[in-house]
């Protein structure tokens, strides 16, 4: 399957600090 | 008492590796010599690292694109995977550009990197926002204008998840129409 990612997902991502 | 997870120290795979261009109009150099190449990326953190890190798209000066191309495909027309096809494209006016440009910019992107074209997304090839002082542009670039269904399909995933209303039309244009134009408009070739 492909690997596929809903917008809310992708937009949590953005505030997890690169650090982690 | 940490709490970080395997799965946070993880990055999250794309399914495709995606090079992000930039282009600026310089009329004393060639076309292709104003076009670059940013970086490419294939996780997710590695999208967000770069998308924090540039401009958004409304403050780039007049003449300016940026491109989001899968890796191996330039954002022109001439390219193999691109001469066949065509885009949906997306006219912004003056007022736009401080209201939705940045987002339906941002919403194009997280539908090509969480590839929400589902079996379509193998028809995506791209996508390229332009500012222009005319009224900036936002394009969804597809492979086959020859593949009513997919392009279809395409048309109304894009349409829903920029929230245009569905009385504002989208249309369709192939890339030969454009290049062949004589006057201002190009025909549609599809709608949504």
């Amino acid at each position: 399957g492909k690997r596929q990612y809903d917008r809310e997902f992708l937009l949590m991502l953005q505030s997890i600090p690169e650090s982690c | 008492d940490l709490s970080i997870t395997p799965e946070m120290l993880i990055k999250h795979p794309l399914q495709n590796r995606w090079a992000m261009w930039f282009f600026k109009s310089d009329k004393a150099r060639d076309w292709c010599d104003n076009l670059r190449l940013v970086t490419t990326f294939d996780t997710v953190e590695d999208f967000w690292a770069l998308y924090n890190h540039i401009q958004k798209a409304s403050k780039l000066p007049s003449g300016c694109d940026y491109s989001v191309f899968k890796d191996g495909i330039q954002p022109k027309w001439e390219d193999d995977q691109n001469k066949r096809g065509g885009r949906w494209l997306i006219n912004l006016n003056k007022q736009q550009r401080h209201t939705d440009l940045d987002n339906f910019w941002l919403e194009t992107l997280l539908c090509l990197i969480g590839e929400a074209f589902d079996e379509q997304s193998d028809d995506i090839c791209g996508a390229v926002v332009s500012i222009r002082t005319k009224g900036d542009k936002l394009g969804l670039w597809t492979r086959d204008c020859n593949r009513p269904d997919s392009i279809m399909k395409i048309g109304k995933t894009l349409k829903e998840r920029l929230k245009i209303p569905p009385k504002i039309p989208l249309g369709y244009q192939a890339h030969t129409d454009a290049i062949v134009k004589t006057g201002s408009t190009v025909k549609n070739r599809y709608q949504v």
